[in-house]
């Protein structure tokens, strides 16, 4: 999957 | 969390400490770009806002406050407490040809259009291009001291590091985000003239010195 709301990296 | 974010991770916070540090016990910001730092500090400005509506983990918060912190405190020392020592002169880019277009590419390619999203999308597209005033003023003066070679590897390898966390990821998770994929690549790939200049000089012990 591409793209989400959440970014978990920093 | 795998062996190539950790070390990505590391890398950057290194780069981080070495300028604060470097800055720090020299007193002096010379052959620093104050410019490349404000970028940076609008980046993690942009980038962690949502430090207030997602919780990710105890990590990530964590590295988030101290980007943020460190970038602020790092942009203090240059234009207030060693101001003196700052190379006006030769910091001559002209950022505005950086935020702009980074701001309408990240109005036109985002993943969805809202405010925190877009301004997430900003700081990708910001950071992928922020190291080229530092990297203008180098070629200006034509040299950097060892420290500040030091920095700039320790900051470029921590987007080359992500490329292979990302490598990783797509495989081991099936997960990919092309905007920074792809503004990631950008960002490694303006490193590459440098890291050859770095392997090839700096590690044997030479000054980075650009030919006249």
């Amino acid at each position: 999957k591409s793209s989400s709301n959440k970014h978990d990296e920093l | 969390m795998n062996i190539f974010r950790l070390t990505g991770d590391l890398s950057h916070l290194l780069a981080i400490i070495i300028l604060l540090v470097k800055i720090w016990k020299t007193r002096s910001c010379a052959g620093i770009s104050g410019k490349s730092q404000l970028l940076f500090a609008l980046v993690y400005t942009t980038r962690y806002l949502d430090l207030v509506s997602t919780y990710i983990s105890a990590y990530n918060t964590f590295m988030k406050l101290i980007f943020i912190c460190a970038s602020y405190a790092t942009v203090y020392l240059i234009y207030m407490k060693f101001k003196a020592t700052y190379d006006h002169n030769h910091d001559t880019f002209r950022v505005e040809f950086l935020i702009l277009p980074s701001f309408v590419l990240s109005l036109l390619i985002n993943h969805d259009f809202a405010v925190l999203e877009i301004l997430w999308t900003f700081s990708i597209y910001l950071e992928s291009v922020a190291i080229l005033p530092q990297l203008f003023l180098v070629s200006k003066t034509g040299e950097a001291e060892s420290i500040t070679s030091h920095y700039l590897f320790a900051l470029g390898s921590y987007r080359g590091l992500y490329l292979l966390n990302w490598i990783y990821r797509y495989y081991a998770e099936s997960h990919y985000d092309l905007i920074a994929i792809v503004a990631g690549v950008v960002q490694t790939v303006l490193y590459c003239d440098f890291f050859y200049l770095y392997v090839t000089k700096v590690l044997k012990g030479k000054k980075l010195q650009l030919p006249a």
